[in-house]
């Protein structure tokens, strides 16, 4: 139920293309490397995924999740205080 | 302003307003400079902190949130405006600095992507100019400039997230800090571009792999080494140090780079925290740690550069 980060690191060149392509063709983030033009075998890629999407792609390549709440963080980041002395 | 105000985000809003608050409060130390404006005409404000008046002194020069999802950044430069007039005459390094130095700082240089992330996508990376012959939004800015413009490691495409703009400088926002830059380059002798994540303290070159005339002088015990050690010894936080093409990877037209090639020899380019498991979301509970740590390096750097 909320946006993830995950931390994949690709081992093939198969994982390459895959990660390429999600990170291109679905409404995902790449954290890291900046562009999917960098992604390459052993290099850890950062990648935000929101909820809809989320449910909604799978790929075969081992992943662990670095933030599972990060649409809470959001919130928290964004949260209007009127409490705030100034 | 509180110093719990330092310790969480803020609206573009709130930070212009806050831009002029300390103007008011501090008339005799700071001057708002207005060198520019975004591609949807937001103003680009630099402060500029000047202890003594007289003849002009040589300058640092500090830019935050070139990249609009890397909150910590103008973060930081909100931290290091605070504490720079509140230590003065407490703390000795910043006050070695003021004494000798000019201090510029840009807040914010991507205003229009910085309200893009508070209003609409919290990952939005580029600057939100419209590319004339595409749907696309949004050039990356640390792409942008005249420093091997658009080679490896940029993309001429406008829906690329690293696309380098229509040609160098072409986004208001890198022309207006490059002119700026250009018209004070005989004052300015150090750079600063704040950036996050992953921890670095980065310096040219990025957008080559060859080694700047003096890198070994930057990398050196007294400079991004020293840094390093220091953050490690008062925080145990590791920060990786290195020529930007060779610690990460190739990214032609960059602002340290261009800065380089100007003349100002001392161009780095800092990542603050985390190392990813944060990465853009970095809680509000960790900006006191990001910032002091990164304050630590940045005087490290200017002491040692104000002895040179």
């Amino acid at each position: 139920n909320s946006d993830q980060v995950l931390s994949i690191t690709p081992k093939t060149q198969e994982h390459v293309d895959i990660l390429k392509n999600v990170s291109t063709q679905y409404e995902t983030s790449l954290w890291q490397p900046d562009s999917p033009q960098y992604i390459q075998e052993e290099m850890e890629v950062h990648l935000y995924v929101p909820a809809r999407t989320l449910n909604t792609f799978s790929v075969h390549v081992c992943f662990r999740v670095l933030l599972a709440n990060a649409k809470e963080l959001i919130e928290m980041q964004t949260k209007n205080e009127t409490t705030d002395p100034r | 302003s509180s110093a719990s105000y330092y310790e969480k985000y803020h609206s573009l809003n709130d930070i212009y307003f806050w831009i002029n608050q300390t103007q008011q409060d501090n008339p005799n130390i700071v001057k708002v400079i207005l060198i520019g404006s975004s591609s949807e005409k937001r103003p680009l404000y630099v402060l500029k902190l000047s202890r003594n008046k007289g003849p002009e002194k040589k300058a640092m020069w500090i830019d935050c949130g070139i990249h609009a999802r890397e909150w910590i950044s103008p973060a930081f430069c909100l931290w290091f405006v605070r504490h720079s007039l509140s230590f003065y005459g407490q703390n000795q390094d910043i006050t070695h600095i003021l004494d000798n130095l000019d201090v510029y700082i840009l807040p914010v240089m991507n205003p229009d992507g910085y309200e893009y992330t508070w209003t609409t996508n919290r990952m939005w990376r580029k600057n939100r100019s419209v590319s004339k012959s595409d749907n696309c939004i949004g050039a990356d800015l640390n792409r942008n400039f005249d420093a091997n413009w658009c080679t490896e490691g940029a993309s001429d495409d406008p829906c690329s997230e690293i696309y380098c703009g229509a040609f160098p400088e072409s986004e208001p926002e890198s022309q207006s800090v490059a002119h700026f830059l250009r018209s004070h380059k005989d004052s300015v002798k150090l750079y600063f571009s704040i950036h996050s994540y992953s921890q670095m303290l980065l310096f040219p070159y990025s957008c080559t792999l060859d080694e700047a005339e003096n890198h070994n002088e930057l990398v050196s015990l007294d400079m991004a080494q020293e840094a390093a050690q220091k953050i490690r010894r008062y925080y145990r936080n590791i920060y990786k140090y290195g020529a930007g093409g060779k610690t990460i990877y190739l990214a032609p037209g960059g602002s340290d780079d261009w800065v380089y090639n100007l003349g100002i020899k001392y161009s780095f380019t800092f990542e603050l925290q985390d190392r990813g498991r944060y990465g853009f979301l970095l809680p509000p509970s960790h900006i006191t740690q990001a910032c002091n740590e990164a304050l630590t390096a940045l005087k490290t750097i200017a002491r040692k550069v104000i002895e040179k």
